[in-house]
Parts: structure tokens; sequence; C-alpha cells
């Protein structure tokens, strides 16, 4: 038996928001520790990597792992039928042909309760190591959003330069030409405002505009964006949730 | 500008 419950219904609809729109068919895996899901997009270019821990939740059972194969597509439908201040309840049993989503408004005694049925979905599971990154940038997601919003505008390609103390984000295309510059910078008054930077080796990367912009709809889930690069291995961006996170690992374009 | 890798270049399947 599966019973897991949101304070607030807003969350997990942040959560599958940030990720409906490049992958559709989701494996969901229920353990006593948390919810998983992994998911690649159909050009096998970026891929999805969600966990939300026990913590996320305000009260969390599982007794036996299970796997709800689920249409976000679908799930979302469902979600929008909530209120974002609604408590939303997750239940499903043991073998469950169906996932049961309660939202509950304790305020006025509104209870809604949707079913959805499940899918078998067969997905196969990458297999992630600790990779090594050449260069760790924490930012504010809305800066990233914007950045990659701005410069898509101009080019499919975006390239990001890291050096010691400059991030360059570069957009070459047929109207003309763009760049943003960004610096390390401490905020004391506002941490979240604060640009890091951690480099052990400069990178010059370029990636599918597009998958950036799927990218950067998880901003809703966290201020901050964590982004990992590395010169031999898929760059990974991840927002963190109170308890897991949302993490996308794009494929990059090279040079032949 | 520049080929498009994918996932499996870099990650095995399990």
């Amino acid at each position: 038996m599966l019973e897991a419950k949101f304070a607030e219904a807003s969350l997990f609809k942040r959560i599958i928001d940030g990720f409906k729109d490049c992958v559709s068919l989701v494996n969901f895996q229920c353990k006593e520790d948390g919810i998983i899901a992994q998911a690649v997009d159909d050009s096998r270019v970026l891929l999805v990597s969600l966990e939300i821990g026990v913590e996320a939740f305000q009260e969390y059972r599982c007794d036996h792992p299970v796997t709800l194969g689920m249409d976000l597509g679908s799930l979302s439908k469902i979600l929008r039928c909530g209120n974002n201040s609604d408590t939303l309840t997750l239940i499903a049993d043991d073998k469950p042909d169906s996932i049961l989503l309660l939202f509950e408004d304790t305020q006025r005694e509104r209870i809604a309760e949707y079913s959805l049925k499940l899918m078998d979905i067969d997905a196969d599971f990458l297999k992630i190591e600790d990779l090594q990154y050449d260069t760790t940038l924490m930012m504010p997601s809305t800066e990233f959003s914007k950045v990659v919003k701005d410069l898509s505008q101009l080019t499919d390609s975006i390239n990001i330069m890291v050096t010691k103390e400059t991030i360059k984000f570069v957009a070459e295309g047929e109207i003309g030409t763009g760049s943003v510059i960004l610096k390390p910078v401490m905020d004391m008054e506002k941490p979240a405002e604060s640009i890091k930077l951690e480099m052990d080796q400069p990178v010059d990367l370029t990636f599918g505009a597009k998958y950036l912009l799927d990218i950067v709809k998880g901003s809703a889930l966290s201020d901050r964006i964590g982004i990992r690069l590395s010169s031999e291995a898929p760059a990974l961006f991840q927002f963190d949730l109170s308890s897991g996170f949302l993490q996308f690992f794009l494929a990059p374009k090279f040079n032949d | 500008k520049g080929r498009q890798t994918t996932l499996n270049e870099f990650f095995p399947r399990e």
C-alpha cells in the first residue's frame, strides 16, 4: 500500500510541470524511502531523474515497492483539478491498475477524488555513475532561465564557456549574435541571488537550445539551479527540493 | 553547428 500525502498539491504540480513537456511516459518507483523516476526524451538527448524523499511529504507510507507507470499529460490534467493549497494524497495498492489522487481542502471540507489508469511502460534504466565534472555553478534559476530564453531567440545552439572568473553564454544565429557574461558574486543580503563558481578546468560546450528551454521549466521548483559541466560527459542541471531533486542530464553537441 | 550527441554514447543501459 502506498499513501503519499503532500501538504500542498502545488508541490507535485510544479514537479510534474517541470518535466512533462520533454517526456510523456514515466515509471514512478515508490519505495520505503520515497519516490524516484527516470525518463529519457524521444531523441535520447535529455534524461530526467527525479527523487522525492520522504521528508518532502507530510505523511508517507509504502509497505511494498510499487512501480506506477503514468502518462504525464493525463496526470497533469488531473492535477489541474485540485487547488494549489489543497493537500494531495497519492494512494495505490500493492498491485495497482490505477492510482487514486485525493485533494482535500481542510478549510472548506471539500474533498475531490480522481483515479488515473496506470500503464505498463517498457523503459530501460540508464546507469549514471558518479560523474567527474570540470566546473560547478550555482546561480538563481530565474537568471539562468532568462539567459536561455533570451539567447534561444537567436539560435538553436547555445554555447557555454567557463573560465576562472567568467561564465559566458553565446548565441550565434542568422539574424545576429548575442552573449551574456556573468561573474561569480556573493550577495550577503540575498544569498539566493549569489552566483557561485567552482572551476577545475575551463569548459567550452554547446547545447541544443530547445533542450535548455525544457530544462528551465523546472525553475518553479527552486530559486537556485546547480549546473555541472564536463568536456566529456552530459551536463547536469539540478533543482533541489526540500528533500530530493529534479535533475536533467543533457548530451552536448560536439564539433567532430 | 556541431553534431548532437545522445545519452547512449555516455551511459550504459542497465
